[in-house]
C-alpha cells in the first residue's frame, strides 16, 4: 500500500 | 535509498547535533523554542510507533531511536537543567503550540490512508511536523540577536526538508513511481515555511552580517 511504501522514510 | 534521502537524513541529524552542541557547550538555549522542541517529541513518538512492530532496516531503527532520544534530551535540558533552563526565552516563546495539535489531529482523522490507530497517528505526525517549526520561526523573528548556532540549526533543519523533496522527485521518476500524497503535500508545506528564513539567512551570509529577521 501507499502507507507501507512511505513508511520506510524517517 | 538514494543520495538525496541519505543527505536529508544526515542534515536532519546534523541539525540536532548542532542544537545539542550549542546547549551542551554554551550551557544556553537562548533563541530556541521549547514549544517547537516539545512538538518534535510528539512528532517522533507518534510516527515511530512501528519501531517494535515493523522492521525496515537497522539504519531506520537506529535513526528512529536517535531521533526520539535526542528530542527528549533537548526538552530535558531546556526544562530541567539548572543552568540551561535559565537561558530559555520564555516570554518570547509565545506561540500557542497546543492550537496546532488539535487541527492536525482532526485533519489526520479526515485525511489518511487507513483508518487504524497507527496509520492515523503516523499521518498526524506528518501534519504536525509540517507546522512544528512555527513557534521557532516566531521566536527568531522576535530575537534581536540570533547566534550562529541557532541560525545554523534552523538552516540545516530546512535543508533536510528540501533534500527530502528532491528525494521524492528522484524516487518517483527513477525508482518506484509511487505517489505518496500525504508525505508530499505536508512536506511541501513544511519546506515552504522555511522560504522566508532561507532568504534572510543567505542574505546575511552573503553580506557577512549577523542574521536578523525583519519583524
Amino acid at each position: 500500500t501507499e502507507t507501507q511504501a512511505a513508511k520506510d522514510e524517517l | 535509498m538514494n543520495l538525496f534521502r541519505l543527505a536529508g537524513d544526515m542534515t536532519h541529524l546534523f541539525s540536532i547535533i548542532v542544537l545539542l552542541l550549542k546547549i551542551h557547550a554554551t550551557k544556553s538555549c537562548s533563541g530556541i523554542s521549547l514549544k517547537t522542541q516539545e512538538l518534535y517529541v510528539i512528532v517522533f513518538l507518534t510516527r515511530y510507533l512501528d519501531l517494535f512492530t515493523r522492521f525496515v532496516s537497522l539504519y531506520n531503527t537506529v535513526m528512529k531511536i536517535v531521533f526520539i532520544g535526542t528530542s527528549f534530551a533537548i526538552v530535558w535540558y531546556m526544562r530541567y537543567h539548572k543552568v540551561v533552563k535559565q537561558t530559555y526565552n520564555k516570554d518570547e516563546d509565545t506561540f500557542k503550540h497546543y492550537f496546532l495539535l488539535l487541527p492536525c489531529f482532526v485533519l489526520a482523522l479526515l485525511l489518511h490512508n487507513e483508518f487504524t490507530t497507527m496509520d492515523v497517528l503516523w499521518t498526524f505526525s506528518l501534519y504536525l511536523e509540517a507546522v512544528a517549526i512555527l513557534p521557532q520561526l516566531v521566536l527568531l523573528q522576535q530575537s534581536r540577536n540570533i547566534d550562529n548556532l541557532t541560525g545554523n540549526y534552523v538552516f540545516f533543519l530546512g535543508a533536510y526538508r528540501g533534500l527530502y523533496v528532491l528525494n521524492w522527485i528522484y524516487r518517483y521518476f527513477l525508482q518506484d513511481h509511487r505517489a505518496r500524497w500525504i508525505p508530499w503535500i505536508s512536506g511541501l508545506v513544511q519546506t515552504a515555511l522555511y522560504a522566508d528564513f532561507f532568504y534572510y539567512y543567505i542574505l546575511s551570509w552573503k553580506k557577512h552580517e549577523k542574521l536578523k529577521l525583519p519583524a
